[in-house]
């Protein structure tokens, strides 16, 4: 194993990314907004760096952003969840009140699920939570097994005043999700007919499903449907690790969902993903304040166990994304960070450059640790007709990040963007960048990546390259926005309808000695970059006292 | 004397032997083997205790280390959750482990 310092190992804690002050965390849980504070929940092993003995760590924030650890929520106190109080999701009743279900590993390590509310509904914080008497509320049905049933997510309303929850699981192969009815969330009506399946794709967890606006951008309330709504389904892939989505439309009369496009449904490669990087079990929640749909997700570690067990944490959650329906393509979602993070831009430059091919720029933002950049690229007009215009270049289309060469691999019109997290030399760099390329019908075909295969040079690192195409319509520029927080880089490609989070960890690019450069390695173009950088404030979580009672977002 | 009762039955054993050969063997000849069997077995002895020592020490490491990486795989796998440790790079470790 490398052989990693303190120094470097300090470095690579977030400065405004969530994350607990020490120990495992993995999925986001039961995210709320509830008088006047947001919740969230979180697995948390209390004891160690790693996965094991699992209860619910809590924390609120009145941003999303400044956040204010709590004691533990939930622990493994009953038979029920003797073995971790797994993964749940909030529903708000009609009246206000709370109700959470959730995922319990039984003393015989059995998939139950169970039913718990605030102790205080009077408490703004929800420090106390109860469980059910009566629990666990829902058991494996026949047919399902004892390890394959798992995550509620937070139900909706159907069309007869019922609630509707639906549950991941799989037969053999096929990945399903279970439909369930209640009216008091304590006895349940199981449907003969699933809400959606897709034959080879393993067990389907964390499932989340919620509607999105065909027409607006705001977000909408798990419970809306009507013929301006299309619904999502979202399964985190436990075979692959990778969450993937899919639109279409949702039948209430009898739970079922279609997908608008069978070859890109859920979890078969071809699928739309939240994230072509390090993100898993993701989670959505309607965030009634401010009529949004927020996305929570949890981003592991790529360096070693051992490492995360000598720097005594592992993993952190990425910044809340809104979450809607591309209404320009309508085949895909668009996620943004919330924009509360704006509250942590500090000072700013603004660039204009124009780079020839095979530059690379060295950007004086000072140290390059904490960023947030937003980019317009454009390429030369003539550079672009040349290519398209020459016949014999033919359409690439076996052109993918992960399979050709990363930022190294030069092509006429590509690669270019920024090298972050880099140090003087480049000898430890994060190239996030375009490449654009001919598609079919001679049409711009462009892909958004992220390179971490020079990121560091340590060899107990995992550095793919990640990425996928992006679509840009007619009249569009390109577009890219990143976040840099140290040991995360959140990359956004045409407002967010291609994402790229990756975990990176320099043992040179660190501290003061961490640059940015802008790059442009294509052969033929020329491009022009508009961008601008802030330094970002970090976000100051730390556990809650007293006197953070009625302090307002900072 | 136990020393020499001990040797006994071995030139006893080895007399009828001797007896047949005597004139072709010197004594001296005939108790070389059994000092390089004793220096052999005694060799032995000492690299099966040397090695039975590193097992024991590198085992309880090794296990501890295994313990550390596999058992946090197995463990949410047993459990019943998709698997939780960055499984590329344990796969990088046990490969190296290998060679």
């Amino acid at each position: 194993a490398f052989a990693w310092n303190n120094t470097m190992l300090s470095w690579q804690r977030t400065a405004f990314h969530f994350q607990p002050e020490k120990n495992w965390m993995n999925d986001p849980n039961g995210p709320l907004f509830y008088k006047g504070w947001y919740h969230f929940f979180y697995q948390y092993n209390p004891n160690a760096a790693v996965w094991g003995d699992i209860v619910w760590g809590h924390a609120v924030s009145k941003d999303l952003i400044h956040w204010l650890y709590l004691p533990i929520a939930m622990v493994p106190d009953q038979w029920y969840d003797a073995n971790g109080v797994w993964t749940g999701s909030a529903t708000f009743l009609d009246d206000g009140s709370i109700v959470m279900l959730y995922t319990g590993s039984t003393d015989k390590f059995v998939q139950v699920q169970n039913l718990a509310y605030p102790d205080d509904p009077s408490d703004p914080l929800l420090l106390k939570w109860a469980k059910f008497s009566g629990n666990p509320v829902l058991v494996p049905p026949p047919g399902i097994g004892a390890k394959d049933f798992r995550d509620p997510t937070t139900a909706w309303k159907t069309s007869t005043g019922k609630w509707r929850i639906t549950i991941g699981s799989k037969i053999n192969r096929t990945g399903i999700s279970l439909i369930y009815d209640t009216t008091d969330f304590k006895t349940y009506e199981k449907h003969d007919t699933l809400l959606h399946q897709v034959p080879n794709t393993g067990m389907w967890e964390c499932v989340d499903f919620y509607p999105v606006s065909k027409t607006q951008v705001n977000g909408l309330d798990t419970s809306v449907n009507g013929p301006d709504v299309k619904h999502v389904i979202k399964a985190s892939m436990d075979d692959t690790r990778i969450d993937h989505y899919a639109i279409g439309t949702y039948y209430d009369s009898n739970g079922t969902w279609v997908p608008d496009n069978p070859s890109i449904d859920v979890g078969i490669s071809t699928a739309l993903r939240y994230d072509y990087g390090k993100f898993y079990a993701s989670k959505t929640f309607y965030d009634q304040n401010k009529g949004r749909r927020i996305l929570w997700g949890w981003i592991g570690e790529s360096d070693s166990e051992d490492a995360d067990v000598q720097k005594g944490w592992s993993s952190v959650q990425g910044i809340p994304r809104t979450v809607v329906l591309d209404t320009r393509t309508r085949k895909n979602l668009v996620q943004w960070p919330v924009e509360e993070i704006k509250s942590l831009r500090l000072s700013s430059n603004k660039f204009d450059m124009t780079i020839g091919p095979g530059t690379v720029v060295p950007v004086d933002v000072g140290s390059a640790t904490q960023l947030d950049i937003e980019a317009e690229f454009e390429i030369k007009t003539e550079d672009l007709k040349l290519f398209f215009d020459d016949d014999s270049v033919e359409a690439d289309k076996k052109f993918s990040c992960e399979t050709s060469g990363g930022s190294t691999a030069r092509g006429a019109l590509g690669p270019f963007g920024f090298s972050v997290l880099a140090d003087e030399s480049l000898s430890e760099q994060t190239p996030v960048y375009f490449y654009v390329t001919k598609g079919k019908h001679s049409k711009l075909k462009t892909v958004f990546c992220t390179d971490t295969s020079r990121s560091t040079m340590a060899n107990d690192v995992v550095k793919p390259i990640y990425g996928s195409f992006v679509p840009v319509l007619k009249g569009e520029k390109l577009t890219m926005r990143i976040l840099v927080d140290h040991s995360i880089v959140e990359g956004f490609a045409q407002g967010g309808r291609t994402c790229i989070t990756s975990r990176v960890y320099p043992t040179k690019a660190i501290y003061g000695a961490t640059k940015l450069f802008l790059f442009n390695n294509a052969i033929d173009a020329t491009v022009t970059a508009s961008f601008k950088v802030w330094q970002m404030n970090s976000a100051f979580i730390h556990p809650y006292s007293q006197d953070d009672i009625g302090v307002p977002s900072r | 004397m136990a020393s020499t009762e001990a040797l006994l039955p071995v030139t006893s054993r080895q007399d009828p032997l001797s007896e047949s050969r005597s004139d072709q063997i010197p004594e001296t000849r005939q108790r070389r083997p059994i000092k390089v069997h004793l220096a052999v077995y005694s060799g032995l002895l000492l690299i099966a205790l040397y090695v039975a020592l590193i097992v024991t020490h590198d085992g309880s490491t090794a296990q501890h280390g295994a313990k550390d990486e596999t058992s946090t795989e197995s463990r949410a796998r047993l459990a019943g959750v998709s698997e939780k440790s960055n499984d590329r790079v344990s796969r990088l470790s046990d490969d190296r482990k290998v060679e």
